[in-house]
């Protein structure tokens, strides 16, 4: 195992126990500006940890980033290991990124589904959901992102356990979804919440389970088409955005219609690459050049949200 | 743990809302065990499906006798696993 975050391997995918390894490594590497809180524990009892960024104040305005809902898009955990890594190096030598961090907290939840995540490892490397039991149904798991109490099951989930896509029996029946809720509800002061999916390079903005426009439409596009901007600067990969149901199709349940409900602004969904060649099963080689393209379109939603307080 | 051998990814085109529906109606279709890694949309809109060696004569036939055009993605998932899995072992050691 690595010894450290710097002959640590950011371009092969890890195991959750790796994983878990490195965000000890970084924080034992960075007191002063990482630590590690456990928001929870997963269905099967793995502790469910987000890395907190920050150099000081108390409950200061935050950014929420969170990778790996479904657990079998391994770019999204793999990018969020990169992502950490890299706020501990750029802080102190890149202006724009200090400056956020002077300011705000950066909460980055690398594993959101750590059962499911185990699970693609273990037996299965194409399962999306968690590994919750249904009771009556022999089928197992819940899609994460339509278990949110924002248009929970109406259409765009499915009400069939067997289903990729199942919601679940309640909103937040998904003890990997409820910590999140609690801890945006504890925290209060949220004002960005990013979530990373893949694939389909596109970069999404509420809602999802209904086609009324969010009120801050026209911010959030130019918020996206500025970041989407930012990020094909680096190699031409180029993405679409807007909202979720114009984009691609209705989804309810969704975390970033929820947060956005929630007055969080700045809610976007990314899905990284691939576009239309290994789908989920992205190549380890294409794992850096995916981070550092993602992180300018980041930067450009942290800097947009350090600069327009709310 | 589960073995992918067989499975196809096919890419498909649909041109306009009725063959969305059409693709979609596919979906419920549950004995054919079909992962929609993207699923229906909207015309224009590329649907990405895994479909298990044992449902794809069914499904290709099915696609074109409803003209529905569609490319292979993915000719063997198992083999980009073993791949991928390669890859990482090569990288721990």
């Amino acid at each position: 195992r690595a010894r450290s975050t710097s002959t640590f391997n950011y371009d092969t995918y890890h195991t959750l126990e790796e994983i878990y390894d490195f965000m000890d490594l970084l924080v034992a590497e960075n007191p002063q500006l990482v630590s590690k809180l456990q928001i929870g524990n997963s269905y099967e009892g793995r502790p469910i940890y987000v890395l907190k960024f920050s150099t000081g104040g108390s409950n200061r305005p935050a950014i929420w980033i969170d990778t790996g809902i479904h657990s079998r898009e391994w770019i999204t955990q793999a990018s969020g290991v990169w992502f950490a890594k890299k706020i501990t190096e750029d802080y102190g030598q890149d202006a724009a990124f200090t400056a956020i961090l002077d300011n705000m907290d950066i909460f980055l939840e690398i594993v959101t589904n750590p059962d499911g995540f185990a699970y693609t490892h273990s037996k299965n490397r194409l399962w999306r959901k968690t590994r919750s039991l249904t009771s009556g149904s022999f089928c197992v798991g819940v899609d994460a992102n339509r278990n949110w109490d924002a248009g929970f099951g109406m259409s765009g989930a499915s009400s069939s356990p067997c289903s990729e896509t199942y919601h679940g029996k309640s909103a937040n029946s998904e003890v990997e979804v409820k910590s999140v809720v609690d801890f945006v509800n504890d925290h209060g002061n949220i004002k960005a919440f990013l979530s990373i999916h893949s694939y389909s390079q596109l970069l999404l903005y509420p809602y999802g389970y209904k086609t009324e426009s969010p009120s801050d439409k026209d911010e959030l596009d130019q918020v996206a088409k500025s970041a989407v901007a930012a990020l094909s600067s680096l190699y031409g990969t180029e993405y679409k955005y807007g909202s979720i149901i114009t984009t691609i199709y209705q989804a309810s349940g969704g975390s970033i219609d929820w947060t956005y409900n929630q007055g969080i602004k700045y809610s976007f969904t990314f899905e990284l690459r691939d576009t239309g060649r290994y789908g989920f099963l992205l190549p380890a080689s294409q794992i850096i050049p995916t981070a550092q393209e993602t992180w300018l379109a980041l930067l450009t939603i942290m800097e947009h949200t350090l600069n327009n307080p709310y | 743990k589960e073995d992918f051998v067989g499975h196809q990814v096919l890419r498909i085109s649909v041109a306009d809302e009725a063959q969305v529906q059409t693709v979609t109606e596919l979906e419920d279709l549950e004995h054919l065990q079909l992962d929609f890694w993207r699923g229906p949309a909207r015309p224009g809109f590329p649907i990405d499906v895994r479909v298990p060696f044992s449902s794809i004569q069914a499904v290709k036939v099915f696609l074109e006798a409803h003209g529905i055009r569609y490319r292979i993605m993915i000719e063997d998932v198992q083999s980009l696993l073993d791949e991928e899995q390669e890859q990482m072992l090569a990288s721990q050691s």
